[in-house]
């Protein structure tokens, strides 16, 4: 099973169409596996993209560096996902 | 009966098919399962009926789970199915609907994928189709379609996840709801579910030209926003997908506006800006039930709109 231990999803808003564009381009660098949750838009629309753990000081440094403001919309994708297991296996047995 | 089933849970794809013989049962007059066709790994390709007789009634075609991590569509399309059956002889817009149309909701539209969420990869998108010279599987499936199939709203890359595929409706799960469409003749709606944006959107996306009933469809998708808005609080933003978001290339209501299904919408469900679509399933009844009324809103306008 894949795991997504330390993998981040950050919330990036683009303030103009020039980082608009540079954010398609960072979804281009296959070597990074950016995954796209919310694709870029325009200028001032949230982009969600998940960040493997070992690209993120690559992507936030690219982000910082062209100035293009973010927040961690989730800081680990795993917990998340262990969570969500959690509770299924929980009402799972409740509804047993 | 489904009375035992838990709607506010997700659920793995054996008990939503096991679910679905249960609510055929709870209802034997309305509602009836019917297979349209088989996934690229041969799984079936189940389409829930909702029919009070006649034939070849006009339609509305509703789908969920065409991308198939989005778990919070499935739940909602579940949870709206049972909605839909519950709700007829007692909702008079749910019972003038069925009265003269009939209801086609396919939940599990990608079943390859969705085993594949809860086997190996809880964020997997696309088909699980072997892809000819590449190590990637899998094309996107709401990338398809023949509507601008191939245009630069979709990836030419095997190993993106908005891969168009080698030619349109090359994967058997789009093909199988397309000839359904085509064969049927008389769908007037194609909804298709999608999360996550808070987003109500109809054709183009794929051209730049606003569809002849522009106006319409813009109204029709402010008043059901709104009345999605008026449950929960939760903002949607509407409109042409071309206006609203971006250029998409392939995509399912394109292809359902230009083979003649006027009101074809996409929804994109709450975006909390917490959980991206893994939304926690203590939101699946909040975010079913806050788009239950807008679902209701398209229903009744395509009932009312004969065409």
């Amino acid at each position: 099973e894949k795991l997504f231990m330390g993998d981040q999803v950050l919330r990036v808003t683009a303030g103009d169409e020039g980082q608009v564009t540079q954010l398609r381009v960072l979804g281009e660098q296959a070597e990074l596996q950016v995954d796209f949750w919310r694709h870029p838009t325009r200028p001032g629309h949230p982009a969600d993209l998940r960040v493997p753990f070992s690209s993120l000081p690559a992507v936030k440094t690219f982000l910082e560096s062209n100035n293009i403001s973010y927040s961690i919309m989730i800081e680990d994708v795993q917990e998340l996902l262990d969570e969500e297991r959690r509770t299924m296996v929980k009402s799972r047995r409740t509804e047993r | 009966s489904t009375s035992t089933f838990d709607f506010a849970s997700y659920h793995t794809i054996d008990e939503i098919y096991h679910w679905m013989d249960v609510l055929v049962g709870d209802h034997p007059n309305l509602v009836s399962k019917i297979q349209i066709g088989q996934s690229y790994e041969n799984r079936p390709l189940y389409v829930l009926k909702f029919s009070t007789g006649g034939s070849n009634r006009s339609a509305i075609w509703l789908d969920t789970g065409i991308h198939p991590r989005e778990w919070i569509t499935q739940a909602t399309g579940i949870w709206t199915a049972n909605k839909i059956a519950e709700e007829y002889g007692k909702d008079p817009s749910v019972t003038a609907i069925l009265d003269s149309m009939d209801i086609f909701f396919e939940i599990v539209t990608n079943p390859d994928g969705f085993v594949f969420t809860h086997s190996s990869d809880r964020l997997w998108r696309k088909t699980r189709s072997i892809n000819a010279g590449s190590p990637c599987i899998g094309v996107d499936p709401n990338r398809n379609w023949d509507a601008g199939f191939g245009g630069s709203g979709a990836s030419s890359d095997p190993c993106s996840e908005t891969y168009h595929g080698p030619y349109a409706h090359s994967e058997r799960e789009v093909k199988a709801i397309a000839d359904f469409i085509l064969g049927h003749g008389n769908v007037k709606s194609v909804i298709s579910i999608h999360s996550y944006s808070q987003m109500l959107l109809f054709p183009y996306g794929y051209k730049t030209a606003p569809v002849p009933n522009h106006q319409e469809m813009n109204e029709l998708a402010k008043k059901a926003v709104s009345d999605l808005a008026a449950v929960y609080g939760t903002k949607y933003t509407y409109g042409s997908i071309m206006d609203t978001i971006y250029a998409a290339d392939g995509i399912a209501v394109d292809w359902a506006y230009d083979n003649g299904v006027k009101y074809s919408f996409t929804f994109e469900l709450r975006d909390t800006g917490r959980y991206g679509f893994l939304l926690p399933s203590t939101q699946i009844i909040p975010t079913a039930t806050e788009t239950w009324p807008a679902l209701l809103d398209v229903m009744v306008h395509v009932l009312e709109h004969p065409y």
